[in-house]
């Protein structure tokens, strides 16, 4: 019988083998952890997330997803990793119970399992979805641009051909379209999480302006406060702020789109790599890098349950 | 699978906004060639980029003619793929 006790939580896997664990997951865990299906891909394949409750209704909660951009595959590894942290805390770390005990936590691990297919199957360097449409030459779309949020705008390419390219228009994707019907159904999703891969960061909206949000000096002294927590696992050393202002000025974001949903704590992650491997990171790197993230992400679900909205 | 044997990452530390611009009319003057690893931000962050074997030459030339101060962060993209695979396989035979 496969259980999730076989599984390699320090090695990269397949898409069947993720959705595989998946399953196992939410039946070992049932009384903590189920799945849910939010929708389907361009390619038809499930958009599967991880709910963790203790209970209750309606229950104010946090988002986190990995996997947008489908070469990312730390991000993937990580959110597995993370998956089974929670369900392994739950009852012994405080934060974890605390956390549980008041909210819910969904994880969506497997953001663009087109994207991420195609990256065993054929092109390993692949970031978009799979998406296409009648007379378009190229394949995909930026599923990180196509949020309706500065939909657009600078910091995101209008031609198809481009890594960039956001998309005919907001939410055109059925895989972003998924998370918004989602979020909107749920309403009560106070943290968003978004996890990309690489360049150790750790930024929260606007990207796709340079106007600071109005909760500026909260989330800049959250990043840094979890930043620290994520720099005392491995001395791993990460900049924080807003995405416009410490990397580059991007629209049609996740984050953006969050924020000006009401989801006022929504951050950004870039993982490891220093710059030796960029999205080649080896898997000996995957338990450290979800170690420290770890610590981050326990910053970010405390503050939000301790400071309701 | 598509074959990466020779692309190299190249690492490049633009000095100021002039520079950036630069590499980022690439992504025109090369359409669908130079991929951004790390896109042209600030002047304070690198930018890395995966260059396909067959444009090695002319992306250097032009990095040069411009004084764009490059490293290589990759050498041999396939090499790593390689690894990475047979690090999937051997995990899945364990």
């Amino acid at each position: 019988e496969r259980s999730t006790s076989s599984f390699s939580y320090s090695s990269y896997h397949t898409l069947e083998e993720i959705y595989t664990w998946i399953d196992n997951f939410a039946t070992e865990h049932s009384d903590i952890a189920s799945k849910i299906r939010i929708g389907y891909s361009f390619e038809n394949r499930s958009i599967l997330v991880l709910k963790f409750s203790t209970g209750g209704s309606q229950r104010p909660a946090i988002w986190i997803d990995t996997g947008i951009h489908a070469r990312e595959w730390i991000t993937h590894a990580t959110g597995i990793w993370t998956a089974r942290k929670i369900v392994n805390e739950y009852g012994k770390d405080r934060i974890v119970t605390n956390v549980l005990n008041a909210m819910d936590i969904f994880m969506e691990i497997v953001s663009n399992p087109d994207g991420f297919a195609f990256t065993h199957s054929m092109n390993r360097l692949w970031r978009k979805n799979k998406s296409s449409r009648p007379g378009i030459f190229c394949i995909g779309v930026d599923l990180n641009r196509n949020w309706k949020s500065g939909f657009g705008g600078n910091g995101s390419n209008n031609s198809p051909c481009s890594e960039t390219y956001h998309g005919p228009s907001p939410q055109s994707e059925p895989e972003v379209a998924a998370i918004v019907d989602f979020i909107t159904a749920h309403g009560n999703i106070k943290a968003l999480i978004s996890i990309h891969s690489y360049s150790q960061m750790l930024m929260y909206p606007y990207g796709h302006t340079l106007e600071p949000v109005s909760d500026q000096e909260e989330l800049y002294s959250l990043a840094k406060n979890a930043v620290q927590a994520l720099y005392e696992v491995h001395g791993m050393e990460y900049i924080f702020g807003s995405i416009s202002t410490t990397l580059y000025v991007a629209s049609g974001i996740t984050v953006d789109w969050a924020y000006d949903s009401g989801i006022k704590y929504s951050f950004s992650f870039e993982l490891r790599d220093t710059g030796r491997y960029g999205f080649l990171l080896p898997a000996a790197q995957i338990v450290p890098t979800a170690q420290e993230t770890w610590l981050a992400i326990q910053t970010i679900m405390e503050h939000t349950l301790n400071h309701p909205y | 699978q598509m074959n990466f044997t020779g692309d190299q990452v190249l690492r490049v530390l633009a000095k100021n906004e002039k520079q950036l611009s630069l590499l980022r009319d690439l992504e025109g003057l090369k359409p669908q060639k130079v991929d951004f690893w790390r896109g042209p931000a600030r002047p304070s962050l690198p930018v890395d980029m995966r260059v396909p074997f067959s444009e090695l030459k002319d992306i250097k030339a032009y990095l040069e003619s411009h004084g764009l101060a490059y490293s290589i962060m990759i050498k041999d993209i396939q090499v790593l793929l390689d690894e990475e695979r047979e690090a999937m396989a051997k995990s899945r035979r364990l």
